[in-house]
């Protein structure tokens, strides 16, 4: 291996730069770069597959680890506490709607009664949007009209699946973006009505994320974490070109996982996330 | 700030009649960083930073800066004239009617910025616009842009019988031409830049309508992606201008830049709330601030 060093060096800056197109940020890069030169100084890699491997390995360990510490299921609330409540939560435009579309097909293909909460009171044709969603997964939806104030329409629909013995109510949500305070407190408000109603609702918060998103995908989380007490990420739009490396970030600062991925905009283009598919993805 | 980090990179480097070599190249570290954090894409940043060097070293210091503060200002120069001071109006001609095209990626904001843009060009332009939604995917968004329609007091256009997005093109466009409209804004469907299919129905969206303008509508919080959509699109069905949308949001918004670099076309319009008055015309000076934090 006599020019190793040498190809190490391009090689590494290559492989940053792999790292930063796919938008996981300088800080995780740098993390990620330093424990495999550390493999390099003690000659535990020795040719560029050993490399690249040891780079899959950082990121797969960092994804696996927020998976351990993150998340609520399904199974962890008994069964006597009835309905299982969603939120999805999100900033705008990323896919928030559409993926409650997936999940009410997919939890109710599950065996369950699924009914669908159209919380967003507020931008044009929401729940038209929502209510065709419903429609075509056979799903019951709660709505009322635009400007309707969210946590009223939350609290209808909790009453409704209590008394209909719904299995899974999922909460749809307005767009909004984390740095507008009233908009998040009027989540954090919902949450509270949620908790009146049901013990321990709501029992999964989703903040759903797009795949094109970049740094400020880390911020979002931060404060949606913060407010609303996010425990999973929805990662959308890998059907697309962007890799949503963010999600690697968000993973790393703030251990939370990622639990589905969209990957188109049909109702079933919906997947529980893979952690090892996704790193061997970001090297292709 | 980016300011703030040059003054400790650079605190212990004498000035002393040119900026040095030491100068510059202790700075542009510290620069890379501030583009990368802010979402600029990695090549721009690189050919943003050579040009940088170029323009920094050997310059003579300028008394009344610090060494640190004279690189910001080369840097800031550099990204507003980059950004460029092109005019935000949009050009008009005689013809009626004339056709702005509104496209993007899925959820960027093309809908809700197709009203905002028509309220905007009756109010600030003395335009008289009529929408049309080519949507004919996504559920309820024709009655989405309806809704904005109505909201906002201007004409639309609908044809319920069809599901063809070329049609719906075609007769909005005789539509505007019998009725008198001078301007008719056309929303599509998003769209991967990767979706041969629908990249080739924008084109013949194009062809029918022959637009005057065609305006990509970019999320501000995009990250390195942004070249390659923004190029994908430009290459495929040509676009005019970009409005980049969600800007009141705290995204650094160096997708600017990158769309800017790669398609040589200029940011005409940004969207800084939901409401459809928010809008404003580009100011480079302003988001070449809000890039270097
Ligand atoms: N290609 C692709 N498009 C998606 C995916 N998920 C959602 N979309 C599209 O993204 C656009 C926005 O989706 P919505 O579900 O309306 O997003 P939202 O977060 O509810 O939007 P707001 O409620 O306005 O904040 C639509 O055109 C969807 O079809 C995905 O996984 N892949
Ligand atoms: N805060 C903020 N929200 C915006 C802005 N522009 C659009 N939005 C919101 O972004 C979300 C998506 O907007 P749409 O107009 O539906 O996006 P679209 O590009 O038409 O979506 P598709 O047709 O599905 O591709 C909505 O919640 C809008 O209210 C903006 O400038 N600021
Ligand atoms: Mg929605
Ligand atoms: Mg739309």
């Amino acid at each position: 291996f006599q020019g190793r060093k040498q190809i190490d060096a391009e090689l590494l800056d290559e492989l940053e730069e792999a790292l930063i197109a796919a938008d996981i940020g300088v800080p995780t890069t740098l993390h990620i770069l330093e424990n495999v030169r550390r493999g390099i100084a003690r000659n535990q890699i020795n040719d560029i597959d050993a490399l690249k491997l040891a780079i899959k390995t950082e990121l797969l360990s960092i994804l696996q680890e927020a998976e351990k510490n993150g998340v609520v299921s399904e199974e962890s609330v008994s069964e006597t506490v009835s309905p299982y409540v969603m939120m999805i939560v999100g900033v705008n435009g990323v896919g928030k709607t559409t993926t409650i579309g997936k999940l009410a097909q997919r939890i109710k293909a599950e065996g369950n009664d699924v009914l669908i909460c159209a919380a967003d009171t507020f931008r044009a044709a929401a729940s038209d949007q929502l209510a065709i969603w419903a429609e075509r997964t056979g799903v019951p939806l709660i709505q009322q009209k635009q400007g309707t104030d969210p946590a009223a329409v939350l609290f209808d629909s909790l009453k409704a699946a209590k008394s209909r013995n719904s299995d899974v109510l999922i909460v749809d949500t307005a767009g909004r973006l984390h740095n507008k305070s009233n908009l998040m407190a009027e989540l954090e408000k919902m949450k509270r009505v949620a908790g009146r109603e049901v013990e321990g609702a709501p029992h999964e918060t989703l903040l759903v994320i797009d795949a094109v998103t970049g740094q400020n995908g880390l911020e979002q989380a931060r404060q949606f974490l913060k407010i609303a007490g996010v425990t999973g990420i929805v990662l959308t739009k890998l059907d697309g070109t962007a890799k949503g490396g963010i999600a690697v970030a968000i993973a790393r600062e703030l251990n939370l996982p990622i639990r589905y991925a969209g990957i188109g905009e049909k109702v079933d283009d919906l997947v529980v996330f893979d952690a090892e598919q996704y790193v061997n993805s970001l090297f292709e | 700030s980016l300011s703030d980090k040059l003054k400790r990179t650079l605190k212990n480097l004498r000035g002393e009649g040119v900026l040095t070599r030491e100068h510059v190249e202790a700075a542009l570290r510290e620069i890379r960083m501030a583009l990368l954090e802010a979402d600029v894409n990695y090549k721009v940043a690189k050919d943003f930073i050579a040009a940088v060097k170029e323009k920094a070293e050997g310059q003579q210091v300028w008394t009344e800066l610090k060494p640190s503060e004279q690189v910001v200002k080369i840097v800031y120069d550099e990204l507003v004239e980059l950004l460029g001071g092109t005019s935000s109006r949009l050009v008009f001609t005689k013809q009626i009617p004339n056709v702005v095209m509104i496209v993007g990626l899925q959820g960027s904001g093309k809908t809700t910025s197709t009203g905002k843009i028509a309220m905007w060009l009756a109010k600030n332009q003395e335009r008289k616009p009529l929408l049309v939604s080519t949507d004919v995917y996504r559920p309820a968004a024709r009655e989405q842009l309806k809704v904005i329609a109505r909201a906002t007091g201007q004409s639309i256009f609908e044809m319920p019988e069809t599901n063809d997005a070329r049609t719906l093109a075609r007769e909005a466009y005789k539509h505007a031409q019998q009725t008198g409209f001078d301007t008719l804004l056309i929303d599509t469907a998003g769209r991967l830049h990767i979706d041969d299919e629908l990249m080739e129905e924008l084109v013949a969206i194009k062809g029918e309508t022959k637009p005057i303008e065609i305006l990509f509508v970019a999320d501000a919080m995009t990250g390195q992606d942004a070249v390659r959509s923004g190029e994908e699109f430009h290459r495929r069905v040509g676009i005019t201008g970009v409005m980049l949308t969600k800007m009141d949001g705290d995204a650094r918004g160096g997708a600017a830049l990158s769309i800017k670099q790669v398609t040589g076309q200029p940011v005409k319009f940004v969207g800084v709330g939901e409401k459809y008055d928010a809008l404003e015309p580009f100011y480079p000076d302003r988001i070449a601030q809000r890039i270097l934090g």
